[in-house]
């Protein structure tokens, strides 16, 4: 049973695995990567099956940047300086970033700025 | 975010996480969901990092983020991170870094360095208190031992009120959503009432992969931002994940 109000907390549910029904929305995909590769070549299997998506998602920021900033240069700021940081990011880190990129075709800076959300995101 | 460490009464460790996040970035008002959140959800993948043809580690990813959030070395140890909010945030660790003082770790590459790098329980819980970040994080590691499992909260600078499993103190889990384990959680968002109970309605004596799915399939531990679920238990090096969803009423966060 479900309070029908804010937190819509429930009682604790039971038998939910296995995962089946509204609160499943399917397992997730298993890939290898070999450690031996070069590490702008690690990501590139998998970015090919997940380009599409990638580049979805990087659309989906750019039209928040482009929400907060209307001129652009939010956006402008990150194609344009944050690749100026990659290579201060440590081995072997910069380079797999690298390959993302061209693997994607998403600009090596919102690749980058994917990658140290994290920090920005805290602003 | 909610992470958790249990051991059952045979000493295993269980070791699982809802990944939360998206928080702000866009609402679609005709899905009633996150934008960010299930531009996310397609993006997910669990891969088997292996050198020599050995695993070294696996991880949950979202494709194109080369660090850890999620992961597990087999039979050693298994690391989450949750999101902590601070004044002295990321921002100014990435103005320091700007301006050339770059003696700080980016979180998920030390997180990506422990799980390829570190032979040890003790070995990563050293590296994840000690070194010096560029934001402030939750890490919630277990080991393979009974009683190894614990909170570690990170400023940028310092570990603050390490968290440790205590067992025979009654302490047999320990769980972490995004706020400081001293400190009551913000009442509007509190996670962490509602998965402790569940836990505690469990049981040490029935908690299992199972038991602990269904605390996390509970809402407002699940909730609309909750893009996926993982489950590990290191004695068996095992790391399972399902993409998850909220259908309405439930909590935006």
């Amino acid at each position: 049973s479900l309070q029908y109000v804010p937190p819509y907390t429930e009682d604790c549910r039971t038998g939910m695995y296995p995962p089946s029904g509204p609160t499943f929305k399917g397992a997730v995909p298993w890939y290898t990567i070999n450690l031996e590769l070069p590490p702008n070549k690690r990501w590139t299997q998998i970015i090919a099956d997940k380009k599409d998506a990638m580049i979805s998602l990087a659309q989906a920021v750019r039209d928040l940047a482009d929400a907060f900033v209307p001129s652009g240069r939010l956006e402008e700021l990150v194609d344009k300086a944050l690749p100026l940081m990659i290579d201060t990011l440590p081995y072997p880190f910069n380079e797999e970033i690298k390959g993302i990129a061209t693997a994607s075709g998403v600009p090596l800076g919102e690749t980058l700025l994917l990658n140290i959300f994290y920090e920005v995101f805290t602003v | 975010c909610t992470s958790l460490v249990a051991e059952d009464p045979h000493g295993n460790l269980i070791h699982a996480r809802n990944m939360d996040f998206g928080l702000f970035m866009g609402w679609d008002m005709k899905n009633h969901s996150w934008v960010i959140t299930e531009k996310l959800k397609p993006l997910l993948v669990n891969v088997d990092f292996r050198r020599n043809n050995n695993t070294v580690f696996k991880s949950t990813n979202f494709a194109g983020y080369v660090g850890m959030l999620t992961g597990i070395q087999p039979h050693v140890f298994t690391l989450t991170m949750n999101e902590r909010f601070s004044l002295d945030g990321g921002y100014i660790g990435i103005l320091e870094w700007i301006l050339g003082k770059r003696d700080g770790m980016w979180m998920s590459f030390l997180t990506r360095s422990v799980l390829e790098n570190a032979t040890s329980y003790a070995e990563a819980k050293k590296l994840l208190s000690d070194t010096k970040l560029l934001a402030p994080a939750y890490f919630i590691l277990g080991g393979n031992r009974s009683g190894e499992a614990c909170i570690i909260t990170r400023s940028r600078t310092h570990n603050l009120n390490p968290l440790e499993l205590a067992v025979k103190q009654g302490r047999w889990y320990v769980l972490e959503t995004n706020y400081d384990h001293w400190k009551e959680p913000l009442f509007l968002d509190n996670r962490r009432t509602p998965a402790m109970k569940c836990m505690n309605q469990t049981t040490q004596a029935n908690i299992s992969i199972k038991t602990v799915y269904d605390v996390l399939s509970t809402k407002p531990v699940l909730n609309k931002l909750t893009a996926y679920t993982t489950l590990m238990e290191v004695s068996k090096g095992t790391l399972e994940s399902y993409i998850r969803d909220c259908p309405s009423p439930c909590m935006p966060w």
